[in-house]
């Protein structure tokens, strides 16, 4: 089950480093 | 507890001190748990923790006790999502989508914090018509006080007394107005922004200085000129 959580912290940080939004441009 | 005594305890209908407790208790065993845990609270549990969600956004006097178990449950519902079964339960649940945009309060700027930042990634991986269900939710928030639909995540911008609060909003307003795939509608969700009161905000944002909030005005200001460029 290991891969299946932490999901919703991924997002957060990718948001909060603005990875999120480069990954979007691309 | 069991995942089911949690189902049972919140159709019981508790005395809202006793649902704080148990609230707290169902978040850390929610972050805790196998999500085959979560799986098992959820098929019953996502839509009573809805419920009291919806009983005390409805409430037309809300005590402090009512404000802390709002902010309890939003953290619940993010601990839910924390995995891929939590995270579609909600993204196919239009009900969670409008009660989160319902709980963008700014008179409660810790629990604003944590709705918006929620919303941010629901908006950044859902699919296509994701921005849709997420506007749509936010206008019908918007109806219910009579306001304009942007008007509490700008007004969230400027509480400067809430450093992470800012930080939030700015995220969430780049996962907004990133999404759409056309020009145009990129254009007009952003200058709805500005006319709403970003324009206003912006420069005090980055006198700032802080790192965290520089990126996401750096992010703003670079989709800002490529769409101008595209234009």
């Amino acid at each position: 089950e290991g891969d299946e959580t932490g999901v919703m912290d991924n997002l957060l940080e990718a948001l909060q480093s603005g990875e999120a939004f480069r990954d979007r441009r691309k | 507890l069991s995942s089911q005594e949690y189902v049972h305890e919140l159709r019981s209908g508790i005395s809202e001190e006793k649902l704080l407790n148990c609230l707290e208790s169902l978040r850390v065993s929610l972050t805790s748990n196998p999500v085959s845990w979560v799986n098992n609270f959820g098929h019953e549990g996502l839509g009573l923790l809805l419920d009291v969600l919806e009983k005390l956004l409805d409430k037309r006097q809300q005590e402090s006790i009512d404000k802390k178990n709002q902010h309890k449950l939003i953290q619940c519902l993010k601990a839910f999502m924390n995995n891929k079964y939590g995270l579609q339960r909600i993204l196919g649940d239009e009900r969670s989508l409008l009660l989160l945009a319902r709980a963008i309060d700014p008179k409660q700027p810790n629990m604003m914090t944590e709705t918006v930042k929620i919303l941010s990634a629901i908006c950044i991986v859902g699919e296509e018509n994701m921005l849709d269900k997420i506007l749509g939710a936010i206008t019908i928030a918007a109806e219910r006080n009579n306001g304009e639909r942007f008007a509490n995540i700008v007004e969230g911008l400027e509480n400067h007394e809430a450093l992470q609060l800012q930080v939030a909003c700015m995220q969430f307003i780049n996962a907004l107005v990133t999404s759409p795939e056309e020009l145009d509608f990129r254009v007009h969700l952003r200058n709805e922004f500005l006319r709403c009161g970003l324009k206003k905000i912006l420069p005090d944002l980055k006198e700032k200085e802080n790192e965290e909030l520089d990126i996401q005005l750096k992010v703003f200001d670079e989709n800002k000129e490529e769409d101008l460029i595209e234009l």
